[in-house]
Parts: C-alpha cells; sequence; structure tokens
C-alpha cells in the first residue's frame, strides 16, 4: 500500500 | 527535490508571511478566519513531530522549524495580541464537522498503524479542509479584503504546485504518495472556485473581492 517509510515533503 | 516542490514551498512561506504581515501591519484581523490558521498549527504540529526523531536535510528542518513559528505567531496574534479586532461571530464554522471525520479515517487509511503515522496521515487530510472556516467566512460576509485573496492565491498555487511536484517525482523516480496525492487533489479543488473570483474579480482591480 506504497508504504511511506519517511516522509520528505513538508 | 525539484523545482515544484521547492516553488511550493517558497508559495506556501510567502502566504504565511502575507497574513502575517498583513495582521501585524493593519494590527487588525477582520476578515480572517482564527479558526483556520488554529487548524493549519494544528497540522504543522502533528505532521511535523518527526522533527526530533528524523533529520532528512537542513532545508527540511529549517523549513519545519519557520513553518512551526509563523503558524504559531499568527494564531497569537489572532487569538492574543488583536483578539479585540477579531470578529468571531462571522468565524462561525463548526470544526467538529471537520475533525470527527478527519480523525475517522486516518486512523482508517494510513501506511502504518503507529502514533506518528497516523498523526501524519491526520495533518495530511486535516490540511486538505483546514482553509473551510475562511472560504465560509468569505461566503458569508460576502467580502475578502485584497489582502485576503493574496494570501488565498499563494496558499492555492503552493498546493498546485504540489501536484506538479507529485507528477514529475512519479516520472523521474515512481515516487507516489497515495495519502498524500489523494487529499492534496481534494485541497486544490477547494481553491479552483477560489481561483476563478480571485482572476475575474480581484486581478480586475477591484481592490475588494465581493462574491455575486
Amino acid at each position: 500500500d506504497g508504504g511511506e517509510d519517511e516522509h520528505d515533503e513538508l | 527535490m525539484n523545482i515544484f516542490r521547492l516553488a511550493g514551498d517558497v508559495c506556501h512561506l510567502v502566504a504565511i508571511i502575507i497574513l502575517l504581515l498583513k495582521i501585524w501591519r493593519s494590527r487588525s484581523c477582520a476578515g480572517i478566519s482564527g479558526k483556520s490558521q488554529v487548524l493549519f498549527a494544528i497540522v504543522f504540529t502533528t505532521r511535523y513531530l518527526d522533527l526530533f526523531t528524523v533529520f532528512i536535510s537542513p532545508y527540511n528542518t529549517i523549513m519545519k522549524v519557520v513553518f512551526l513559528a509563523l503558524s504559531y505567531a499568527t494564531v497569537y496574534l489572532i487569538y492574543m495580541r488583536f483578539r479585540n479586532t477579531f470578529n468571531s461571530e462571522n468565524d462561525s464554522f463548526r470544526l467538529e464537522f471537520l475533525l470527527v471525520p478527519v480523525i475517522g479515517l486516518s486512523f482508517l487509511e494510513n501506511y502504518a498503524f503507529t502514533p506518528l503515522e497516523i498523526l501524519w496521515t491526520f495533518s495530511i487530510f486535516l490540511e486538505s479542509v483546514a482553509i473551510m472556516p475562511q472560504l465560509f467566512m468569505i461566503t458569508k460576509t460576502g467580502e475578502a479584503e485584497s489582502i485576503t485573496t493574496h494570501y488565498l492565491f499563494f496558499l492555492g498555487l503552493y498546493r498546485a504546485l504540489y501536484i506538479a511536484n507529485w507528477v514529475w517525482r512519479y516520472h523521474t523516480e515512481g515516487f507516489f504518495d497515495q495519502i498524500a496525492v489523494v487529499s492534496g487533489v481534494v485541497q486544490t479543488i477547494f481553491y479552483i472556485d477560489f481561483f476563478y473570483l480571485y482572476v475575474t474579480k480581484v486581478l480586475r482591480g477591484r481592490g475588494k473581492m465581493t462574491l455575486p
């Protein structure tokens, strides 16, 4: 499900 | 980082500064929805909790601190410093109509059932509706000072540029953040109607934007 390990967007 | 995202972040920063300067210089927050500004402060707080756990880049960290500081400064000016100019009777949007579905959805649709991830998702969904009290106030009063419309214009531009950023990142690095994209598209749609009014009313030098 497109897991995001870290969110790099503000 | 790409030009669309950088331009988007700059537009976001410009929007926040426009509003803050407008309140500070006019020493008044008439026509501004304090509720929207509180929601934005909540968005930044719940989204930037990773400020202390994850280091992405100096730019990322600095912008997070700046956005947090400016959004809390704006809320402070509205509810403390110039509270006597705050017309709360016009700022009557029921926040629970936004918070309840957003909280519910962030528990249902998220990347991981961890506190940080759920709070991040909450901040994404909340940001897409945070401008509603402000747009509601404008439709209720039937007008908006041109500075407030410039603020909304740059806010809308920031969202439109972020969509361009996602298209770019999808084609160049296969990046696709489903939650952020869906929520961002919904948020941008709210501005389309306003963009039309902005171009037809404000840019024609009418000074104030009066709704039909």
